[in-house]
């Protein structure tokens, strides 16, 4: 089963069950049984490391956020899945080799704003839909 | 792991690979290549300051905006641009003796699938010489139709305002339909015109009047600020 066993990652703990602060290793994926449930995991788009500053002005960069994980019947109950997620875990029960299970994707999505000077100096403040996880899910 | 925020980047990049990621998030932010403004020490002046304060009022995390006209433009807007002066002249002594500012903005950088919902001119008012306390005038903003070589050029009036001369503070000017004019028909695009004025129709010196120009503080220059919806999503190509 899928996102029985939690595991205890240490620094930067987060009440959401859903959230996870830290990068997957290795060996994480070695055995179906060591796999983590579908689930939003931190991801940090920081402009200032990518050596934009003196052009965006704000933010320093965003809390992105990524999904990841399996998705494997009984989807995980606090999961989001759409109706076809469950029909396509069950037809990847019944043909493994042939049909893939769901993919682990954002649900919910939000926006963030950007303030940036253009190759004029004219100063942007543009809105960019779609662009932080809010939720992820079965689909 | 002593990151506040634990970046996506666990590893230390090869320069390869921080272009490459670089060229992604430019890619999701539409933009063909990283702008390269030309004064990037300008963070301090007034139009970077206002989108600043626009930006905190949009992430509902500072101060709120100063006027209810301001908040309705920004919450119905998907892009809110500012367009520096590109030219300033003071004209003390026009054909019929009458004192004015122009200034002008190229609207032509704004990207594609944009469309302009509001647009104002801003700038920044001290208080008056001396000589005029105690007396209201009437600061007005023409778009330029037609300029010639031995007269005074054709305007239309757009919009004016009466302060008191030892008022100080930022006037604003609704420039909308000019503007989206000059989106469409960037030829015609020949500036704006500012005139101060007693309220017996005596033209006054633009800088006597307090009204301050390229000679004046970063933090007061003059500036266009217009508010777009876009009317179209934002695709990126195809690789």
């Amino acid at each position: 089963a899928a996102g029985g066993k939690k595991k205890n990652h240490n620094r930067n703990k987060s009440n959401n069950q859903q959230e996870s602060s830290k990068a997957p290793r290795a060996g994480d994926y070695n055995t179906s049984e060591q796999k983590q449930a579908c689930k939003k995991h931190e991801l940090y788009v920081s402009f200032r490391d990518l050596g934009w500053q003196d052009w965006i002005i704000a933010p320093e960069g965003y809390a992105a956020f990524y999904c990841d994980g399996e998705c494997s019947f009984p989807l995980n109950a606090h999961m989001n899945a759409t109706n076809h997620a469950i029909v396509q875990t069950l037809v990847h029960l019944m043909f493994p080799d042939n049909v893939p299970k769901p993919c682990c994707a954002p649900t919910k999505l939000n926006a963030i704003s950007v303030l940036y000077f253009d190759d004029s100096s004219n100063v942007i403040l543009k809105k960019y839909r779609n662009m932080v996880v809010r939720s992820c899910g079965c689909h | 792991d002593n990151h506040v925020h634990s970046s996506f980047i666990y590893r230390r990049l090869r320069n390869h690979e921080r272009r490459e990621i670089q060229r992604e998030i430019l890619s999701i932010l539409g933009l063909p290549h990283r702008p390269r403004p030309f004064s990037p020490g300008k963070q301090a002046s007034s139009a970077p300051l206002f989108m600043l304060d626009l930006y905190n009022a949009m992430s509902a995390q500072g101060p709120a905006l100063t006027t209810a006209h301001d908040t309705n433009f920004l919450n119905d807007a998907d892009m809110v641009m500012s367009f520096v002066n590109l030219v300033e002249k003071d004209k003390d002594f026009s054909h019929q003796r009458r004192h004015y500012k122009e200034f002008r903005f190229d609207l032509t950088q704004i990207p594609d699938g944009e469309a302009v919902t509001a647009a104002e001119f801003r700038i920044y008012k001290d208080r008056s010489h001396a000589r005029y306390d105690n007396i209201t005038l009437k600061v007005t903003i023409y778009q330029v139709i037609k300029e010639y070589q031995n007269k005074d050029a054709e305007t239309f009036l757009l919009d004016s305002k009466k302060v008191q001369a030892s008022d100080g503070g930022w006037l604003v000017f609704d420039i909308t339909a000019t503007s989206n004019h000059w989106v469409m028909n960037p030829q015609q695009n020949l500036g704006l015109q500012l005139c101060v004025e007693t309220i017996d129709g005596r033209s006054i010196n633009i800088k006597s009047a307090g009204i301050v120009g390229r000679n004046g503080p970063q933090s007061k220059q003059p500036f266009l600020v217009a508010f777009f919806k876009a009317s179209g999503v934002l695709l990126r190509s195809v690789r």
